[in-house]
């Protein structure tokens, strides 16, 4: 059975798809089975993954959201053999308003999973930065949250707002909601800020934060534009080094919980 | 009577409120009486000025928009004296989901602000990473749109998005809205990646972007957690002498159009 994992963050640009696409990647290197759900009408996880527009037109998380599509029929193959995708069509940004009338809007996410579920070893899903129902569809449907914090003042400002909403969630739409980790990422070591947050992330998160750090390192946000993971575009980068221990780090900690 | 400028971008962490805050202080220190409207849940532009959530309880943005208050009686005082706030308070995440029965719901921020653009120069609203009903009112308000655009892969993906968000707001519910200007974030001139992406954006905005490019700089990222604008923070640093430059270009370029 696969373990499901959101990775969510309503702080914009702090590395929720960069770490989506590595952790994918490196997953499925390790032959685990998995699939990445793109869940941002901006579809960054797919365009990473060389997945232009184009390809995503009519089949993708919005026609299962509102129930023209079963999620097996939208899934794409990547250059990964054990990575699939779920991709994100244009239509999604229109969803949020669709969606609101219907009954079950928080599980519509949770309850197309269930049919696939066996299918894989890892579900990772991308989110958008906001906590609208996208993000909440993911909270609802995954078991743990992975929280990747970019080592800046705003970032710590939206701590509370984001855990809030998780303790809402695991209230009610879905109690068994864990918190799978904290991942400080665009760490600069020359500067004090960068020193001072990673300070406090580890005094309000304890254990929950992992001890690989992700440097802040050009080559991550050059891979993309290959559409290709940073251990394809640059495996010697000390970008490729960080998010092969994190990976490391990440399965010794989830394949344990 | 106040130009109404909205800073968007619904690609997350662009540089929004850094130059919210720091567009808003300039025009503050040449003697323009301007406004900054936070219309982001994370509130940042509140945190970036040192305005802090616990003096944000029931008179900010929210109380506002579901009709409890007058934005007249929400309005802050701060550190500048020709700069005056208009706070966000926490519960403007929920007020989205609220709003959908508002008969005007683009509109309401647009209504709001009729009251007092006699009483400012500018008017400059700080929005959050997504297309949806803030964001909305912020273009609807508007008599333009400033739009941040980080030197990354990512950002040139959104940009259709964008646009396309403003071409429909303009076909209907504000016709007079303008592209004010395309301000081009952490640059980093040592590394290609910027080089190209600022490439793209100079073929795609043409005149629309600002000569003026803001580069990478921490003492940008230090300054909000001192509650002051990069001037005050190091005003001999890369950033404040950029955003200074682009104060003034804003200027000749705002003002005469
Ligand atoms: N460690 C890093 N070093 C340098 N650049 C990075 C790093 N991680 C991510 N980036 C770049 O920073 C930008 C923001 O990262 P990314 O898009 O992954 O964040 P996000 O949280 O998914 O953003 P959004 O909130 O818009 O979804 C991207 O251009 C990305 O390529
Ligand atoms: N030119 C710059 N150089 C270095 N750091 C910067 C620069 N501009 C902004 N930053 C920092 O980068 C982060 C993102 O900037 P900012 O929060 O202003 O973006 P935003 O678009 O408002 O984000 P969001 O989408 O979450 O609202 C912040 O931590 C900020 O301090
Ligand atoms: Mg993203
Ligand atoms: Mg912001």
């Amino acid at each position: 059975m696969a373990k499901t994992i959101v990775i969510a963050n309503q702080k914009g640009g702090v590395g929720k798809t960069t770490t989506a696409i590595n952790l994918a990647v490196f997953l499925s290197k390790d032959q685990k089975r998995t699939l990445l759900i793109d869940i941002d009408p901006q579809g960054n996880s797919c365009s990473g993954l060389g997945v232009n527009f184009k390809e995503r037109t009519g089949n993708g998380i919005y026609e299962v959201l509102i129930g023209k599509k079963q999620i097996k029929d939208v899934i794409l193959d990547t250059k990964y053999p054990d990575l699939k995708l779920v991709p994100v069509t244009l239509d999604l940004a229109g969803a949020q308003v669709e969606m609101m009338g219907f009954p079950r809007k928080e599980y519509v996410l949770k309850d197309a999973l269930e049919s696939i579920k066996k299918d894989y070893d890892f579900i990772l899903i991308d989110t958008p930065p906001s906590l609208g129902l996208f993000t909440l569809n993911g909270l609802v449907a995954a078991d743990s949250v992975l929280i990747p914090m970019q080592s800046e003042f705003y970032s710590m400002e939206g701590m509370a707002q984001l855990l809030k909403a998780i303790k809402i969630v695991k209230s009610g739409l879905n109690k068994n909601l864990a918190v799978e980790g904290v991942l400080i990422t665009m760490y600069d070591s020359r500067t004090n800020l960068s020193k001072q947050v990673v300070e406090e992330v580890k005094n309000y998160f304890k254990e929950n934060v992992y001890h690989t750090v992700i440097p802040r390192n050009v080559r991550l946000s050059e891979a993309p534009s290959h559409g290709v993971a940073i251990y394809e575009y640059d495996y010697k980068s000390q970008g490729a080094e960080a998010y092969f221990h994190f990976g490391k780090e990440f399965l010794k900690k989830a394949g344990s919980s």
